[in-house]
């Protein structure tokens, strides 16, 4: 390889690419796996009859692309860069990350029952609070 | 390969909306109970003709509902860290059925001794008693003059406990200027509630007297007659949530046993992280 290097010394040093592009890969992209809202109310559901409370619900979901160097922002476990890879270098067919909820909160309902009682009960899991790559 | 791997995947998204409803994967096919399996948000879904509830619960029983939620829940409806119970569902039942036994004498603000049934189908058996308490509302909000201390004797008739008598308590508390009062009866149906009864009849014998002057006499008690049941349960199923969870997480499963250690010396601990921490950085 001496020559080549000769070679490229003498080369003029032109930049050879602009620099916003370069830099664009290193953005965050923009649509990338995050936290989105969807706050409903139990009426569009037509679920108000029984439902007393509470009038809005916001259970959120998560939605965007999963970047390659997952493990630094969504506490994801290695097999999902793992997966990358094979998708990427391996096999196509074979599915890319996902971004899905990681972390969910409880929801109080109170609710009529048919037969006229009345139940206030907690339920796990009703509410998206952080997404993740998997 | 892609075009075919599109194809084969609208093939499959259009397959499943074909499917008339996909509920009934969630469901046994055995054709048993389903809506016992479902938490009711479910069983919506599943069977889609939201029907409203048959029978609508009495208003005040709704309103004193509506503030046991306020208390405990967010506006949102997010269950408030703040609450040290651990119980996670509350019913109240209305009675399904109640007669006068003997007209009350309103010499002294005794009620009318009431037969009441109680019919507790929607309590599963996941759901595990806490407490119970007898709720009966003040028809309006009276401030008394003074003191009034009351007497309420229970008595459970059926079912009938094998052996004894029939169970009853009697309830003495003073009553100033209340909304509601709750009568704990706990003791006298934790032993129906565990072993599944599902209809508890009831006779309620309800007597006021002022402290001051009992032999004033007359005195309107202005309760009403019937109360209604509220049971505090702790639902013990997967989708119900379950704070003392929350405060006392699980162990993480990277944790291996010298992560003991530092929670026996967290002083060394902390150097530790603190002198690694600085040579990573």
């Amino acid at each position: 390889g001496q020559e080549t290097i000769n070679l490229e010394s003498k080369k003029p040093l032109t930049p050879s690419f602009n620099l916003s592009e370069y830099f664009k890969q290193f953005l965050f992209p923009q649509n990338e796996c995050e936290l989105h809202d969807f706050r409903l109310s139990f009426s569009q559901l037509k679920w108000d009859n029984w439902i007393v409370a509470p009038h809005r619900y916001n259970p959120r979901y998560c939605k965007g692309d999963c970047p390659r160097a997952v493990r630094h922002r969504y506490g994801s476990p290695v097999h999902t860069m793992v997966q990358n890879i094979i998708y990427e270098k391996l096999d196509p067919s074979v599915p890319r990350p996902s971004c899905v909820p990681g972390k969910y909160s409880p929801l109080s309902v109170l609710t009529i029952e048919p037969d006229g009682s009345i139940a206030y009960k907690e339920y796990e899991d009703m509410i998206a609070t952080r997404c993740t790559c998997r | 390969s892609q075009a075919s791997r599109g194809e084969a995947q609208i093939a499959a998204s259009s397959e499943l909306e074909s499917e008339a409803d996909p509920w009934p994967l969630l469901l046994p096919g055995d054709g048993t109970d389903r809506s016992s399996l479902l938490p009711p948000l479910f069983k919506v879904l599943s069977d889609r003709r939201a029907e409203a509830p048959k029978l609508q619960p009495d208003s005040r029983a709704l309103y004193y509902m509506k503030k046991l939620y306020k208390t405990y829940a967010t506006k949102e409806g997010i269950p408030k860290p703040t609450r040290s119970h651990l119980y996670n569902t509350v019913r109240l039942f209305s009675p399904c059925g109640q007669h006068e036994q003997a007209p009350g004498g309103h010499m002294t603000g005794a009620l009318p001794v009431m037969d009441l049934l109680f019919n507790l189908d929607r309590v599963t058996a996941m759901e595990h008693l806490l407490k119970s308490v007898l709720l009966y509302t003040l028809n309006s909000p009276v401030a008394f003059p003074s003191a009034v201390t009351c007497v309420c004797d229970l008595m459970i008739k059926e079912p009938l406990s094998s052996g004894k008598g029939p169970p009853r308590a009697p309830y003495s508390f003073t009553l100033k200027n209340h909304r509601w009062i709750e009568i704990d009866v706990t003791s006298l149906l934790q032993p129906l509630v565990v072993s599944s009864e599902r209809s508890i009849h009831m006779s309620v014998n309800f007597t006021c007297t002022k402290d001051q002057a009992p032999q004033d006499g007359a005195f309107n008690m202005p309760l009403t007659v019937s109360p209604s049941l509220i049971l505090y349960l702790n639902d013990t199923s997967a989708q119900a949530y379950h704070s003392w969870h929350s405060l006392y997480p699980t162990r993480r499963p990277s944790q291996g046993p010298d992560q003991d250690r530092s929670v026996a010396h967290p002083v060394e601990e902390a150097t530790e992280v603190e002198r690694s921490a600085r040579h990573r950085r």
